[in-house]
């Protein structure tokens, strides 16, 4: 569940990353005092 | 507003409820990226992720081919509203925070959708 997973992809010459996890907690921002 | 921090865009990203059989393999999926990255990107990313992820299933050893992956192969979605539950497909050229300003407009993580894509 620790475990990120890290992608580039390019795209019209543009490259982007992506990182996966497989759950939000610890990984999204916390939102609890928005 | 919406799933961006800064430059930084957080999905949410499931398979289509209506259009994807359910199986073990639909898991949701957690992504951050930048928010200059387009429909296409994400839908390239979810082609390759999903290619790979099938290959390991299959304890395959030769890995994917990139020719195989390709933006063409599922169309992203996100759920506009309505009683009936509306899904709207989005265009491969939008950005993200562009999703983000034009659909979503609240303070979570963006919520998108995935199918693959129906042959014309």
């Amino acid at each position: 569940p620790s475990e990120i997973t890290v992608t580039d992809i390019t795209s019209n010459s543009i490259t982007v990353t992506f990182r996966e996890a497989r759950c939000a907690e610890g990984f999204f921002r916390d939102r609890g005092g928005d | 507003g919406g799933g961006e921090t800064g430059s930084e865009i957080e999905l949410v990203f499931r398979a289509h409820p209506l259009l994807v059989e359910k199986d073990g393999y639909s898991q949701t999926r957690y992504v951050k990226t930048t928010a200059n990255a387009t429909v296409d990107h994400l839908s390239k990313y979810l082609a390759l992720r999903i290619a790979l992820e099938e290959e390991a299933l299959r304890g395959g050893t030769e890995g994917v081919s990139l020719e195989d992956v390709s933006e063409k192969q599922y169309t992203i979605y996100i759920c506009s509203g309505g009683a009936g539950g509306q899904y709207t497909t989005l265009n491969g050229s939008l950005t993200l925070e562009l999703v983000n300003e034009k659909y979503w407009k609240v303070s979570k993580p963006l919520e998108l959708y995935y199918a693959p894509t129906k042959e014309q």
